[in-house]
């Protein structure tokens, strides 16, 4: 890093193309280079100007933090479009709710549609020891929703429920719509709407995350986004843009595919991932 | 979009003669929808390079309507980049063709397993299917019932080791006529060393003749690296887009085209078997261009 001392123009460039390949989007990297232009006439060195860099964007990030701290009797209702590890997720949530909060879990398999997709669920509810409200595949998501969220309301014999729905691309009506009256049914039979609103995005993904923010946004009003598969190389930059955007914080960082690898989300770490 | 961007950039020009400098910035734009679309900023400035040199030759300078000129320029160097026209693979019945399918977690492998065991069977030859995902919940049950469900054949194991799996299956297609075996293989990241030196050894083990990258067409700038270190350690022979039923641009299938050097052979268009169709350079730069 500190090869660049001097060149302060190759130390820009540098800067701007990692930002640009931790896909913070082009119109982004150009507002947060204007600002870093004029922060640090002075700076000269690339381990300096990648501090004050770091600030600029730990500002933009700010509140972005949030913890999952579910009241007894919350319901979890989690959405994504395909792929983007949603079931995964769901475990690694009950694995969290139940060895950080103390709390007793249930799930519902609300993906009826994709093939072993309650298998899958099932699997892990076994692995985790904990109850799966499920039907047939094929059966209706709305009823399965509706007698898990009935069932575990007047059994009481856990404190969260986590619904898992199928993937659905935000740009299929009828997918969005059938998402839609998942809400409602929840509504109808808690006589509340989902405590909780999750939505998964991938953290590869690159400018279309923004339009999916966008689209379940407008359906759904999430409480929270939580970043999967930030393992790999891919940096999980649209969370800068979207929060700028959306404002919806975020609760965790998915690290791998076990029930452990979900980590809380942190400025910090973030940007450490980046830089 | 870029024809939008464009627009408003030649309008400043207003009937004055085209400069090499005007190409800059028109060049500037077409950068920065590239990257709005996901190219990787590497193959996108590479790509304005090419098509700066051809742009500013003598003949468009002198064009009376040069911002046609350089529009066709960056479609068609756009096309040629992507491979100019649609590649179909052609097996040959009565020999063993061995696809191996792998990925990123995620971007579509089973469900393209058996939508591409649907089209060969559907084309007139022997398939068989086989999961080697002995790691993800209930993996091998959802290749087995989305081939049950289709009328495709499924190799049935209870294994837990996928090199030994895929030997099997490999035997199993080769002693019974099958004309070609599609190796549905587990997520695994290009930084997983342990999971790539597996996807070396099935590929060893089952003689695959042809390595399938499947990238969901929502990636963004990753796409490249991913690309590049599956090509470097697996040989990529050809390439599947997945998920371009959604609106995103898909530049990762630029990067992926640039960078493997391999064809891109289908695009994914739905969860459902037909969902598939053969990969088409000329629509994916009109999605990509804008
Ligand atoms: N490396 C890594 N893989 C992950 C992570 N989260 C999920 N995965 C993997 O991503 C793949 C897809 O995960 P799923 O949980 O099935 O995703 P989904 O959103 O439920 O998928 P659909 O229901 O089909 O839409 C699986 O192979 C998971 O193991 C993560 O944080 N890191
Ligand atoms: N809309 C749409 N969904 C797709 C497409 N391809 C796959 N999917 C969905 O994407 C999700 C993931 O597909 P899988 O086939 O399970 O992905 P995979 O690569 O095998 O996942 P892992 O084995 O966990 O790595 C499923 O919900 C599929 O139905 C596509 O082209 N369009
Ligand atoms: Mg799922
Ligand atoms: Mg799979």
């Amino acid at each position: 890093k500190g090869v660049f001392k001097g060149d302060k123009k190759g130390i820009l460039e540098k800067i701007e193309m990692t930002l640009l390949e931790a896909d913070m989007g082009p119109q982004t990297v150009v507002d947060i280079m204007e600002e870093l232009k004029n922060n640090a006439e002075g700076l000269r060195d690339y381990d300096l100007l990648s501090k004050q860099l770091a600030s600029q964007i730990s500002r933009i990030l700010q509140g972005s933090e949030r913890e999952l701290s579910p009241e007894k009797g919350s319901i979890i209702l989690v959405m994504g479009v395909n792929g983007v590890g949603k079931t995964t997720t769901v475990a690694k949530l009950a694995h969290y709710l139940i060895s950080e909060r103390k709390m007793k879990v249930s799930l519902a398999a609300g993906d009826t549609y994709r093939a072993a997709a309650v298998e899958q669920l099932a699997q892990w509810a076994n692995k985790l020891d904990i109850k799966l409200y499920s039907q047939q595949a094929g059966a209706d998501p709305g009823s399965v929703i509706f007698d898990a969220v009935r069932s575990f309301q007047q059994r009481g014999d856990s404190d969260i429920l986590i619904v898992d729905t199928g993937g659905r691309i935000h740009t299929n009506e009828n997918l969005i719509n059938q998402f839609t009256k998942i809400q409602r049914v929840i509504e109808k039979a808690a006589g509340k709407a989902a405590d909780e609103r999750i939505l998964i995005i991938d953290g590869t993904t690159g400018q279309n995350a923004l339009n999916q923010i966008d689209i379940f946004k407008k359906n759904s009003e999430p409480t929270g986004l939580i970043i999967t598969k930030m393992d790999g190389t891919a940096k999980g930059g649209i969370l800068v843009q979207s929060f700028r955007k959306f404002s919806i914080p975020v609760l965790f960082m998915g690290t791998g595919e076990r029930f452990e690898d979900l980590a809380p989300f942190k400025i910090t770490a973030y940007l450490e991932k980046i830089f | 979009n870029l024809k939008e961007r464009l627009r408003n950039t030649f309008a400043k020009l207003q009937g004055k003669r085209l400069t090499a400098s005007y190409v800059e910035e028109v060049l500037r734009e077409v950068r920065v929808a590239l990257l709005e679309a996901d190219v990787h900023y590497k193959v996108a400035s590479s790509f304005i390079k090419n098509v700066k040199e051809l742009a500013t030759g003598e003949k468009i300078l002198a064009s009376l309507t040069p911002y046609q000129q350089i529009i066709d320029i960056v479609y068609q160097e756009f096309v040629k980049v992507m491979g100019e026209t649609a590649v179909e693979l052609a097996p040959v019945k009565g020999k063993l063709t061995v696809f191996e399918i792998v990925g990123l977690q995620g971007s579509g492998k089973t469900t393209h397993t058996a939508k591409l065991a649907h089209h060969f069977q559907s084309a007139g030859f022997k398939v068989l299917t086989v999961s080697v995902d002995v790691y993800r919940p209930a993996a091998i049950e959802q290749l087995k019932i989305l081939c049950n469900n289709n009328g495709l054949e499924n190799f049935d194991h209870s294994g837990s080791k996928p090199v030994k799996i895929a030997k099997k299956a490999y035997d199993h297609a080769k002693k019974n006529g099958y004309d070609i075996l599609i190796i549905d293989t587990a997520g695994r990241l290009h930084i997983d060393d342990a999971m790539m030196k597996e996807a070396l050894a099935i590929k060893k083990t089952a003689e695959s003749n042809e390595i399938i990258l499947v990238v969901d067409s929502m990636a963004g700038q990753d796409a490249a690296n991913v690309a590049r270190e599956f090509n470097e350690l697996l040989n990529i022979t050809g390439s599947i887009l997945t998920k371009l039923d959604s609106d995103t641009r898909g530049g990762a299938a630029l990067s992926v085209r640039a960078i493997s050097d391999a064809p891109l052979l289908f695009a994914g268009t739905g969860e459902h078997i037909a969902d598939m169709e053969v990969f088409h350079p000329d629509r994916m730069a009109q999605r990509i261009l804008g």
